[in-house]
């Protein structure tokens, strides 16, 4: 890994506090709704200080076998490594049997550094799927924040053991306060249907308030 | 960066529920805009575990199917709007509708171009019922418009309609309108039978301090 950002490792801020800018006026009155647990999901939240110290900044969400993957992602031509990497597993869709796995962290985008984007991607999805025990194709990464700085991926790595502790069926808005930027409250959505034989459950959670014009597909 | 992560414990296969979710992105993640900027990093996943009692989706013309797409619809779009909620600084949430577009394509091209202008989106923070920044964005949408087919309501308040201001144009209570936290701005283009919804959110002095401080 070292090896790999070479002497850019060192550029990397580190130990920064982040500044929190206040609860947006418009945010939802009753705040974070209470979401349902969704069976098969697990959740898990943690401080790596990839750009900022003292704030969950990743977040690990654990699929069990056979959930099926669907996916959108930003039509940008300068599109980061992550969502490259997504692309390509899902049109490819290997293992659909298997487990999966999501990672996330938002204190570093990994946009626009190169070929240490696809390396730093391919460092954390492997990672993950040591330790959980799910194929590598099974592994979709997200990164958010910094742009343009190579991503100390080690440090979103040595959390993973404690992530996988930690994760819990009912983690879903801690995870969705780790995936947070500049956003000033969590975001999620819930929704509940009667099917054949019992209800489905719907649960959401985003991330996002400054540079959103998505174009997806 | 917009990133949004969907559970379900549905079962149903993955080219169902793709469909399902490329079905919906027009009219709830891709009919939003704060800053008009589209972020290299937007990501969104679907995950359907298939572990509810339920039986599994099959048909997507079935009963069942319907309830659920619309369910998901209702989620992405409370997240959607939740996602403008918190638009950088700002202080009104706003629903642009165009209707009476010639066709679909149209439709968006106006609705996103008034909620991409600046000019609208500060007037919004100014309170200021600016119904000539809407016409001047039309305008340059490249939608098939004509002045003289264009009206114009904020609310409830007919602002301008072929191609004056309106007669019943009340300069007091458009202005006490604007002054609410959800706006709605309604344009009628007059060509044919298209429309589209797209929302966004008022641009103050906030915008600029949060990313003026926010270094990459």
């Amino acid at each position: 890994v070292a090896e790999a950002m070479g002497d850019a490792a060192d550029r990397v801020v580190t130990g920064v506090k982040k500044k929190f800018n206040p609860v947006s006026p418009l945010a939802p009155k009753d705040g974070f709704p209470a979401l349902p647990r969704i069976a098969g999901v697990d959740f898990a939240a943690a401080a790596a200080g990839v750009r900022y110290a003292g704030r969950t900044d990743v977040m690990l969400v654990r699929l069990a076998p056979g959930t099926t993957i669907a996916g959108a992602f930003t039509r940008s031509a300068t599109r980061a490594a992550s969502v490259l990497d997504c692309e390509a597993k899902l049109k490819a869709k290997a293992g659909e049997r298997d487990g999966a796995a999501i990672l996330v962290n938002s204190g570093n985008a990994n946009a626009f550094t190169g070929a240490m984007g696809q390396t730093s991607v391919d460092a954390v999805a492997s990672a993950v799927a040591e330790t959980l025990g799910v194929p590598v194709t099974r592994v979709f990464t997200s990164s958010t924040g910094v742009i343009g700085e190579p991503m100390p991926h080690d440090r979103i790595v040595a959390k993973l053991d404690e992530l996988k502790g930690a994760l819990d069926a009912g983690g879903i808005e801690q995870a969705a306060h780790a995936i947070m930027t500049t956003d000033t409250f969590p975001k999620g959505s819930t929704a509940e249907i009667a099917g054949e034989g019992g209800r489905i459950r719907i649960a959401g959670i985003a991330k996002g308030s400054g540079m959103i014009a998505p174009d997806m597909a | 960066t917009m990133l949004v992560y969907i559970f379900t414990d549905a079962a149903i296969t993955q080219p169902h529920l793709q469909k399902m979710l490329s079905r919906h992105l027009g009219t709830t993640f891709n009919a939003i805009t704060v800053d008009s900027d589209t972020s290299t990093s937007d990501a969104l996943i679907l995950a359907a575990t298939g572990k509810a009692r339920a039986k599994p989706i099959t048909d997507l013309r079935s009963k069942v199917a319907k309830d659920f797409e619309a369910a998901l619809h209702d989620v992405m779009l409370d997240l959607a709007h939740q996602v403008v909620r918190d638009g950088e600084g700002a202080t009104k949430f706003v629903e642009v509708r165009v209707k009476g577009a010639a066709d679909a394509a149209d439709a968006r091209r106006a609705a996103l171009a008034i909620a991409n202008s600046p000019l609208v989106k500060t007037a919004i923070a100014g309170e200021d019922a600016n119904w000539g920044r809407v016409v001047m964005a039309v305008g340059k949408s490249g939608a098939k418009a004509d002045r003289d087919r264009l009206s114009i309501r904020f609310g409830e308040h007919l602002l301008a309609a072929k191609g004056w201001r309106s007669p019943d144009y009340s300069e007091e209570a458009a202005s006490a309108y604007m002054k609410n936290d959800e706006l709605v701005i309604e344009v009628d283009l007059g060509m044919g039978r298209a429309a589209q919804s797209v929302w966004t959110c008022d641009l103050t002095h906030r915008y600029i301090d949060i990313n003026a401080d926010y270094r990459s």
